[in-house]
């Protein structure tokens, strides 16, 4: 069977870091954090995780807006890391190498 | 990845992809996201929760537009990938897309924006209109197209198929999802291809695999009838 996804409606006159919030009407905050912790687990290893995440948090200021924001405010309201965000945000550019 | 963009004998433009990623979580975080300006929609995509970027989206009336992966045939040139990034500030494909839906006029300008714009790494891009003969497959290099690949509905070419390679170039022997699409389309034919038999087509093994996440099959002149599926995996 075929399941049809929820929909979301995000307004783009709403300030970047908080537009996503509506994420969390559909999905449980634990289970976001607990799956983008699965992803990252099986794309970068353990030990390259630990030692890029400072890296990934200082490159933040070199994301362009909105999505810097929009970033930001996924971590805020996840309560996840920033860097985590970053490396699920460039995930496909990462996994090309 | 499978993307197809087709026209029908009477000039509709139908626009179909399968996204795979062998990450059955994504199931799970799969969405439709409406995106508002003035409380009207600008654009629709499908997405994951906590990704701010779009892969599958149409701009209504005017394109639809899909990603595909490009992988690099040289791994050592990941280096390459970081100064584009963060050195010359380049943007990721899928935030491209999402730039694109957001501010191209019609197909032509959404065309020339994903074709000529720098991003980080290679992709393809498939791009379907509201017109007769609006569809296009744009292999992307870091810095441009390397190439334009477009519907010749004339000469007999009412289809695109774009998986994950070159369409220039056969794929790999094990991998026979651009061959049982090209051979379904012909099958279906021209007069009978709309936006269910593509679902179908999109449906058929292995077009359709143990790490395809979801199906979108859209067309940018009927925006209602933009559906995304998520599929069970095996």
């Amino acid at each position: 069977a075929e399941l049809a996804p929820p929909t979301l409606n995000i307004s783009l006159d709403e300030d970047p870091e908080v537009r996503w919030k509506p994420l969390l009407t559909v999905f449980d905050k634990d289970f976001l954090n607990k799956a983008g912790a699965q992803v990252i687990d099986s794309t970068v290893p353990k030990w390259v995780h630990h030692a890029i995440a400072p890296v990934v948090s200082a490159l933040e200021k070199y994301v362009p807006q909105p999505y810097a924001g929009e970033i930001r405010g996924m971590a805020s309201h996840f309560g996840g890391k920033i860097s985590d965000v970053i490396l699920l945000n460039f995930a496909y550019e990462i996994s090309a190498f | 990845c499978t993307s197809i963009v087709a026209q029908d004998k009477s000039g509709n433009v139908y626009h179909g992809r399968n996204l795979d990623y062998p990450h059955p979580i994504l199931m799970n975080l799969t969405m439709n996201v409406d995106f508002l300006k003035n409380g009207e929609v600008m654009y629709r995509g499908t997405s994951f929760a906590g990704y701010v970027g779009l892969w599958t989206g149409q701009s209504p009336n005017k394109f639809t537009v899909s990603g595909d992966e490009r992988r690099s045939k040289r791994w050592y040139n990941w280096w390459k990938n970081i100064v584009s990034a963060f050195l010359l500030g380049r943007s990721p494909v899928s935030w491209l897309v999402r730039e694109t839906l957001e501010g191209a006029e019609d197909f032509q300008d959404a065309v020339m924006h994903l074709s000529k714009i720098p991003i980080i790494t290679g992709v393809y891009y498939i791009v379907g209109g509201v017109r007769p003969g609006e569809g296009v497959v744009i292999t992307r290099d870091r810095t441009g197209p390397a190439d334009i690949w477009p519907l010749d509905p004339l000469n007999g070419r009412w289809y695109r198929v774009e998986t994950n390679y070159d369409h220039w170039l056969p794929p790999p022997a094990t991998d026979h999802r651009r061959e049982v699409a090209n051979k379904a389309l012909n099958a279906t034919g021209q007069e009978q291809i709309n936006l269910e038999t593509l679902y179908q087509v999109l449906s058929l093994p292995p077009v359709c695999n143990g790490i395809t996440i979801y199906t979108t099959t859209m067309s940018a002149a009927h925006p209602d009838e933009y559906r995304s599926l998520i599929r069970q995996q095996s």
